[in-house]
């Protein structure tokens, strides 16, 4: 058992420089380390061009995404919505917190961009996309 | 890469994201925007573009003077979801035709979305400035099928050419809405051109100087320009 002990608490060093600089996959990975800050806007440039589409995305060069990131935790910022609902369950999580989840952090007000691209070698075509950059978050 | 703030009003960047990270995320985009599949290299430079270009630059908040999109009603365009450009295919299905001076003009309309509604389609022809000062009336013409080997004409729009040249726009929604709802159909459109003082006499196109020819400038050639609503049902494409 000692020795079994001391080798746990030598590996221990080797592990954390690793798990410090682990960044987590924005789009898969939910349990993001910024997530325990509060519900808030986050900037999310695509970038067309830096993907190199851009023989084949005429226009924009790309555009401000941005995606709501954080946790529901109340008071929440001035500036931030939360629907009713979000605050009765907010304390129904608090009095079950293994049963109820939080409220999630989520888009309130979308904006459209339009996209112009060749669909093949000659056509050609410009695509509004209706809710496409977040202009605000709050707590639904 | 992945970019986070640093608690200073600083966003540094954590870490370059790795090739397969980068792949899926440009999968994401994709699928967010409807595209399956990057199309090959398009040739710079023809109308259709540069006239969706101007379109684009229209819906920009800073009004600008520089855009050539022939006195169009820019509520229009704010109105539509989708617009498509069509380049003119016109080696495609050429026979069977007794016309020998007009010119039969073909657009693929296959990929035009389903479920979106055709607000309206418009023809567009440049004509380059004459050097005869003449009027002439361009009409277009739908293509039916009459059961024989022939193909019947139904006139569709008619224009008038003036010495000072330009885009000419004519109306073609009707063909392009019988198109789309029986592919078949799609025999194509044929131009027509007449002198005022000569109805019965027919002219070739680039008499009057019409730009119809692929050789010719890409920038100048025809093209059909498609507008859009989105009827609400949408379709995705699977990855």
């Amino acid at each position: 058992t000692t020795r079994e002990t001391q080798r746990r608490t030598k590996k221990k060093p080797d592990t954390t420089p690793a798990e410090s600089s682990y960044s987590p996959h924005p789009f898969t990975d939910s349990s993001a380390h910024w997530s325990s800050r509060s519900c808030q806007i986050q900037t999310l440039y695509v970038s067309f061009r830096d993907l190199e589409w851009h023989d084949w995305i005429i226009a924009p060069n790309g555009y401000d995404a941005f995606y709501c990131s954080g946790e529901c935790n109340f008071p929440l910022n001035a500036h931030m919505n939360a629907t009713n609902h979000a605050i009765v369950q907010t304390l129904v999580h608090l009095m079950n917190p293994s049963q109820v989840p939080k409220p999630c952090c989520a888009p309130t007000k979308l904006s459209p961009i339009s996209v112009l691209y060749f669909l093949d070698e000659s056509n050609v075509i410009l695509k509004k996309y209706k809710n496409m950059v977040v202009k605000s978050c709050g707590c639904h | 890469g992945l970019y986070v703030d640093n608690g200073v009003d600083r966003t540094e960047m954590a870490r370059a994201l790795t090739s397969s990270e980068r792949r899926e995320v440009e999968h994401e985009i994709l699928s967010l925007l409807g595209l399956p599949n990057r199309p090959p290299r398009a040739p710079p430079g023809s109308a259709a573009p540069q006239f969706l270009l101007d379109v684009y630059k229209s819906l920009l908040d800073a009004p600008r003077d520089d855009l050539n999109l022939s006195g169009r009603d820019l509520s229009a365009i704010n109105e539509s979801d989708v617009i498509m450009s069509f380049a003119s295919r016109s080696e495609a299905h050429q026979s069977g035709l007794r016309h020998e001076r007009g010119r039969r003009l073909w657009f693929d309309v296959s990929e035009v979305p389903i479920g979106e509604r055709i607000v309206s389609a418009e023809l567009r022809l440049f004509q380059s400035e004459s050097t005869t000062p003449q009027r002439a009336t361009v009409s277009v013409y739908q293509l039916v099928a009459d059961g024989t080997r022939e193909k019947a004409l139904m006139l569709v729009d008619s224009a008038a050419a003036g010495p000072t040249g330009g885009w000419l726009v004519l109306n073609v929604t009707g063909p392009l809405n019988s198109w789309v709802a029986f592919p078949d159909s799609n025999l194509g459109l044929y131009l027509s051109v007449h002198l005022p003082d000569k109805p019965a006499h027919e002219i070739h196109p680039e008499d009057i100087g019409i730009v119809i020819s692929k050789g010719s400038d890409a920038s100048r050639q025809p093209f059909m320009v498609a507008f859009f609503q989105s009827s609400g049902h949408r379709t995705t494409h699977s990855r």
